[in-house]
């Protein structure tokens, strides 16, 4: 899967997800790629945030949609994404998934669970694209 | 302290252990900002380079709406990890089909497809959803006739050899693992029927009788019968995610 988010000179946030989901599922399974707020969410008033990992398990706490709201209110993009994803190992301990959450000031972090994630970052101060590990 | 709440300690930092920082390792988890910026899960840079490509163009910049396009059209021709785009996944018929979303954050309109036949532009299909349509989500057959009538290619097989020898592979291994829960027959391939949950346990009770006689297989989570552990066992890894 990959989750994307942009924000442009203007300062316009646009989200993105595409995915051929999980591997030998039942015909007609579909994760949480194109739900709303579970793989990816943007406001321009807020920033953005993208996921990965088990989608039926993180469709039913919409995560992103959490991150987005936490920074809402006021949190850090890393706080925001550690509160997302804590909220959703608290109910399934074995669960496996990420978030990273960037903020309209362009302030990236990244949260994860049961595995180690990688996002990729680029902005005007570097010259290329920049991978970013979070260990579990 | 009484042994509930030495247990509850255990647990607590169980899960604090096994949490994992959003600090990557060994530099700040949060940067400053400097626009524009393009973010994307996991080390797909070819991907973050498309959208970059778009985003930074001239003075004013492709819109971000556009970048995401870009990037994420990126990974489904290159099949980032097998796990975006044509050929890879195979549900159990040996099917591959696309999922995809798209979100304009000025405006708050979505457009999404899920579980799209024989069209291989999942993102391109969203971005028509949210551009040519007053719904947010289509599925199926009749996202593929949507997108079509929008001007996509297809219909396309979006198989690849790769995807059907691996699912062949699995249908070779009595299709395990799997999804299915509480149904007979466990350990091979469909069609499946309904166990209730009283045979689903005295199955169960068998197999971790049996099992305890060598390995110890943990099958049902001491404190949630309704939903057995193996339904968490899953195979979620790095190669079959969402």
């Amino acid at each position: 899967t990959i989750s994307m988010a942009v924000i442009d000179k203007m300062g316009h946030v646009a989200v993105g997800t595409s995915t051929n989901g999980a591997t030998f599922k039942i015909p007609g399974r579909v994760g949480d790629g194109p739900i709303p707020g579970s793989s990816s969410y943007g406001d321009d008033e807020v920033g953005a945030c993208g996921a990965s990992g088990d989608g039926d398990i993180m469709m039913r706490f919409l995560p992103c949609y959490q991150v987005v709201e936490s920074m809402r209110q006021g949190m850090e993009p890393r706080d925001a994404a550690m509160d997302a994803i804590s909220r959703i190992a608290r109910k399934f301990p074995n669960f496996v998934g990420a978030v990273f959450a960037v903020n309209k000031k362009g302030v990236h972090a990244g949260a994860c669970h049961g595995w180690t994630f990688q996002y990729s970052v680029r902005n005007s101060s570097m010259h290329d694209v920049e991978v970013i590990t979070v260990y579990p | 302290m009484g042994r509930s709440s030495v247990s509850l300690l255990v647990g607590l930092l169980l899960l604090r252990f096994n949490w994992c920082l959003a600090v990557h390792g060994g530099g700040v988890g949060e940067v400053g900002g400097v626009f524009p910026v393009v973010v994307s899960t996991w080390p797909f840079r070819e991907a973050v380079r498309a959208a970059w490509d778009v985003v930074s163009a001239g003075d004013g910049g492709g819109s971000a709406v556009d970048a995401v396009v870009a990037g994420c059209s990126a990974c489904e021709v290159l099949r980032c990890d097998g796990t975006v785009g044509p050929g890879g996944s195979p549900d159990e018929n040996g099917e591959t089909t696309l999922d995809a979303l798209i979100m304009n954050g000025a405006t708050m309109e979505i457009g999404a497809v899920a579980a799209m036949r024989y069209v291989k532009d999942g993102i391109k299909a969203a971005k028509l959803v949210m551009e040519h349509s007053l719904h947010t989500l289509l599925v199926g057959e009749k996202a593929t006739d949507f997108a079509i009538s929008m001007g996509l290619p297809g219909p396309i097989n979006l198989s690849s050899p790769e995807s059907l020898e691996k699912w062949a592979n699995w249908r070779q291994n009595h299709c395990q693992p799997n999804f299915w829960k509480n149904v007979a027959p466990a350990d091979s391939c469909g069609p499946y029927h309904p166990i209730n949950l009283a045979q689903a346990l005295d199955s169960a009770k068998h197999e971790v009788e049996w099992s305890q006689g060598g390995v110890c297989q943990e099958r049902f989570q001491s404190d949630s019968l309704l939903e057995p552990i193996h339904s968490h066992l899953k195979f979620i890894d790095r190669h079959n995610h969402d």
